[in-house]
């Protein structure tokens, strides 16, 4: 967050200007943001209340301390709570820390702060990355419910939803999911339910799953599920080897080798001990290694799907003076900027496997790592994590997910002082701030918004600020192309929903696909939940519409998973804007024509509401055997409400 | 029945409470109390008492108890019962 808002347009160069979101949203303030995860540092500047006004009168929550006296909580963090039963129910006894919301693992400080965080100057990793670490909606108040100790589970996380509602969030952040389970029988689809049912907007991260497809969790419509793309900072560190080749790896190393000397270079798997497969001595696992082999080389280790930090341990502890991180092909193209304990670089698959070559072919092969620099405006940017899971949707396919995009990768934010930045038990360095990656850092990001959202317009309903999200991203990346993969290819609805998240677009959208509790109890009879099962959480008697289709729930994205012939969608939009008269602009996806009727739409006032029908047709039959993806734009020269259109033929 | 039964975590949801939303203290047990006696019509009071670790009062009706798989599959055949589900690990993200 030292640099996500200049790169999401909310300053420039630290200038926050008149136009931005922050000045027009008061940076969030009056809006509580709760967020369930691994709870928070309530030491870390970025909660502190300096120039905080009184507590909202509206909360109703606590600050629930349990055996740890010394947890407070403050004008900015205005409550805590922690919920530990389900572990327990499921991995028996557990330590102390779980009796309290302190955040012991540094997840959840992390993601808070990026949702809420206040301005902290002098924000960085080791020196890396250094800003004014800021969260989303700067001036919000922020609330912790610790639902993971032990893992996260079901009956923790639905009795964390139950109490943030109670206490009167505006906004729930929560970067965890699971399988695709049915929509009743996820946790985090059920609490959402509510929460969405009571007014509160919840956003949350799609999973680190990908780049496969149908991977994407947290599916249900009354959610905001973001996927995690790149900002334009990198921290480049690179691997030069004997033979002249050079590749760009990334890196937040402290320590760094000796200027211009090279040294040797090891493959893991020829510096295994002697009772160690060659395969885990790849991966660098523990006691793997043969120290005498190893000493004062440079180690090339493969980061297979395991965790990479530790790798860098393990390569120190058997003597090697730096490290190589090689991906493998099953982990993506990406490459992550980690605070290793020794000289370090991390190399995409490609580069890995030149320098693999290279140490396989050569009879002393030597290498330099250099240290690693701070990176601004790289391009391209965004481009989307491999990590990022993608869809479709396996539970409704009618329902594009992930629903939007935004910075996940290397965000810099608050940490824990109870863990090192590694998350090991060897790493006893301890930092105020870390560098982590994955759609946890993005979800919150998008929390952060949806404050500022909430703090501007406190009537709009859940649906509606998620139509502003959605139908203001961009598609683009800095260079003016379409946003890519990590493999540099076009990258599509499914990796980033309706696109790159653009605030200061999203609080002026000009129209918005908005939904009610009754559209999303329309939604579940379509989905084939009875009449007698709806009553159970509707609250009074509801009656399912004979005409209730998937293809005409209101959703800003529009997607149509078995297209037989044709179809004929229905969508309402709702001005929110200014009067003034709409034309339809429709990319068609190929091999699929499109029709808009009526094509334009004329808005008197604000609130009223016109709804249009959107014939979709298979043109070639060949054509669209898999999915294809177009667009539809809706404009008055001002404003452009753009919705993604995934088609794919029967 | 066999000895050790295999005994797992579950979550019951049960949709919306017929409170509305301003309740007191005093209300919030009496909804456990009626979680109580909702379990205990099919495993007796006092083994409901002890296995419920959750009772969700304010907004999600519903609570997490320890049973047995028959004792799950039973309770889900309910028709005030929406769904039960093994109390499951999500991941952070």
């Amino acid at each position: 967050t030292t640099r996500s808002w200049d790169f999401l347009r909310l300053e420039d160069d630290g200038v926050i200007h008149s136009s931005s979101i922050w000045k027009k949203a008061r940076f969030g303030e009056d809006t509580i943001i709760g967020n369930l995860d691994t709870g928070v540092w309530p030491r870390s500047k970025s909660f502190s209340d300096e120039e905080m006004g009184p507590i909202p009168s509206k909360w109703k929550g606590i600050c629930q301390k349990g055996g740890d006296a010394s947890f407070r909580c403050n004008r900015k963090l205005i409550g805590a709570r922690y919920f530990n039963k389900g572990s327990a129910a499921i991995a028996g006894p557990f330590n102390s820390s779980y009796d309290s919301p302190l955040d012991t693992e540094g997840h959840g400080s992390h993601t808070l702060s990026t949702a809420g965080g206040n301005f902290v100057a002098g924000a960085n990793v080791f020196g890396f990355g250094n800003g004014t670490a800021k969260g989303g909606s700067p001036k919000a108040r922020v609330a912790a419910y610790k639902v993971c100790g032990s893992g996260c589970f079901d009956a923790d996380i639905l009795a964390g939803f139950d109490f943030a509602i109670h206490d009167g969030v505006d906004v729930l952040s929560v970067s965890l999911g699971g399988d695709a389970d049915p929509f009743f029988k996820d946790s985090v689809a059920i609490g959402s339910f509510h929460a969405v049912k009571n007014g509160i907007v919840v956003i949350c991260s799609a999973g680190n799953s990908g780049p496969d497809d149908a991977t994407v969790s947290n599916l249900a419509p009354w959610q905001i599920t973001v996927g995690a793309s790149t900002m334009d900072r990198q921290f480049p560190s690179y691997v030069n080897l004997g033979n002249k080749m050079s590749f760009q790896g990334e890196s937040l190393s402290t320590k760094a080798l000796p200027p211009n000397k090279f040294f040797p270079l090891i493959g893991a798997a020829h510096a295994k001990a002697a009772n160690a497969s060659a395969e885990d001595a790849l991966l660098c696992k523990a006691g793997t290694l043969d120290p005498r082999k190893v000493k004062g080389k440079i180690l090339v280790c493969l980061r297979g799907i395991t965790a990479r930090v530790d790798k860098g341990q393990q390569a120190a502890l058997a003597g090697a003076v730096g490290m190589v991180l090689a991906n493998n092909d099953l982990s993506g193209n990406e490459i992550i900027a980690d605070p290793h304990v020794l000289p370090a670089s991390h190399i995409n698959y490609a580069d890995g496997v030149a320098v693999f070559n290279y140490v396989n072919s050569t009879r002393s092969p030597m290498a330099y790592i250099t240290r690693p620099k701070t990176q601004l405006n790289t391009k391209p940017a965004p481009f989307m994590a491999a990590f990022s899971s993608k869809g479709p949707n396996t539970i409704t396919p009618e329902i594009l997910k992930p629903d939007i995009t935004a910075p996940g990768v290397s965000v810099i934010a608050a940490y824990t002082e109870a863990q090192g930045p590694t998350d090991e038990d060897f790493d006893n360095r301890r930092v105020l701030f870390n560098s982590v990656s994955g759609t946890s850092m993005s979800c919150p990001h998008v929390s952060g918004i949806v404050g500022l959202l909430k703090t501007l317009h406190p009537n709009w309903s859940p649906a509606a600020i998620r139509s502003a999200i959605m139908t203001s991203a961009r598609t683009r990346d800095n260079v003016v192309e379409p946003i890519t993969t990590s493999f540099y290819k076009k990258a599509t609805p499914f990796s980033y929903g309706a696109g790159h998240v653009q605030p200061n677009r999203a609080m002026d959208p000009g129209l918005v696909y908005d939904l009610t509790v009754n559209d999303y109890l329309n939604f579940l009879c379509a989905l084939g939940y009875n009449q007698t099962q709806i009553a159970l959480f509707s609250e009074r008697p509801y009656t399912c519409s004979k005409h209730t289709s998937l293809a005409n729930f209101n959703y800003p994205s529009i997607t149509v998973p078995k297209l037989n012939g044709s179809i004929t969608v229905t969508r309402t939009v709702k001005n929110v804007g200014s009067p003034g008269t709409y034309r339809a602009h429709v990319k068609k996806p190929a091999g699929i024509s499109i029709s808009v009727k009526p094509g334009s739409l004329k808005f008197e006032k604000i609130g009223e509401e016109k709804t249009f029908k959107l014939t979709l047709k298979v043109k070639e039959a060949n054509a669209a055997r898999d999915y294809v993806f177009g667009g539809l734009t809706w404009s008055d020269g001002k404003h452009y409400v753009r919705s993604p259109i995934v088609v794919k033929a029967a | 029945r066999p000895t050790f039964a295999i005994q797992k975590s579950y979550v019951v949801y049960l949709g919306v409470h017929s409170h509305g939303p301003e309740v007191s203290s005093i209300d919030f047990d009496q909804v456990t109390e009626s979680h109580y006696d909702f379990l205990g019509s099919f495993l007796g009071r006092k083994k409901a008492k002890d296995v419920v670790f959750y009772s969700y009062t304010r907004h999600i009706n519903g609570f997490a108890a320890t049973l047995e798989e028959e004792e799950a599959a039973e309770i889900a055949k309910h028709p005030k019962v929406v769904s039960v589900f093994l109390n499951k690990r999500r991941k952070l993200h």
